[in-house]
């Protein structure tokens, strides 16, 4: 079953 | 001194609705470009962006940089205190710890103003990389709100795949699967009812199906939404608000294990 992902992989804080 | 005049407030209530189911709170970040606010659901599953422009105001003065901090349960609690008809102002004096709306009625018979606490929001703000997107969907909003709906039914994720045929809307369950596939308009004669795909490479992802319909809710702001789309990267949702900005929502893919 697909996981959900943070977005916080994908975006960094600026 | 902040101060900005919206002649067609009924925008600002419709932005209200499309933030409102996905934040609790938000900072309302002005300067003398426009209003703009970030910000991820408690989840960090999601983001919305938005922005007003100044220029999309019939009077818009910021002296310095100001951040608002806002529980838009409370803001959306004012806001339905005001008619679509009416002209809202929002104004706040600098480094001040509230802010009012005022609301005009448009023959200036009534005029209502609350005033609304602010809060210290502590707001990561998060970079979001510019990408050339690999899929980018136009389509009637009212149709993706549907598709939304009645998908979310069968299951809590929803495949979007994308092929230069058209774009395929899929989810599955304990009932059983659905599909919706949507071709690309042949003529394009009213824009807004158009579907229209830019494709680079085909792409096919997974997105859970409550944040999707959560991003439904500003479906009354334009009668068109853009979803872009790349392999592995966050969906963006993309409603224009008449001519004075836009709201987007970001969510971050479902991906195997």
């Amino acid at each position: 079953t697909p996981v959900q992902n943070d977005l916080k992989e994908f975006f960094t804080l600026a | 001194m902040f101060e900005a005049r919206l002649l067609q407030g009924s925008l600002l209530k419709k932005v209200m609705e499309a933030l409102k189911e996905l934040l609790n709170e938000a900072a309302w970040d002005c300067s003398d470009a426009g209003i703009q606010l970030q910000a991820m659901d408690n989840s960090h599953v999601s983001l919305v962006s938005l922005n007003l422009r100044a220029e999309g105001f019939d009077k818009y003065r910021c002296d310095r940089n100001l951040s608002m901090g806002m529980n838009l349960g409370s803001m959306s609690k004012i806001l339905k205190c005001a008619s679509n008809e009416d002209i809202i102002t929002i104004k706040a004096q600098d480094n001040a710890d509230t802010v009012t709306f005022v609301f005009e009625s448009p023959d200036q018979d009534k005029v209502s103003d609350y005033e609304m606490k602010l809060m210290n929001l502590d707001q990561e703000h998060l970079g979001i990389p510019e990408t050339d997107y690999a899929c980018t969907i136009r389509l009637p909003s009212s149709e993706f709100a549907r598709i939304c709906r009645d998908l979310s039914q069968f299951g809590e994720s929803m495949v979007i795949s994308c092929t230069k045929e058209g774009v395929r809307f899929s989810a599955t369950g304990d009932i059983g699967t659905g599909n919706i596939k949507l071709a690309q308009s042949a003529k394009v004669d009213k824009e807004e009812e158009a579907v229209v795909i830019e494709m680079q490479e085909p792409v096919s992802l997974t997105f859970a199906c409550r944040y999707l319909n959560s991003f439904t809710k500003a479906t009354s702001l334009s009668k068109s939404v853009q979803l872009s789309m790349s392999p592995e990267v966050p969906l963006v949702v993309e409603y224009k608000i008449e001519d004075i900005g836009h709201v987007r929502y970001y969510l971050a893919p479902k991906i195997e294990d």
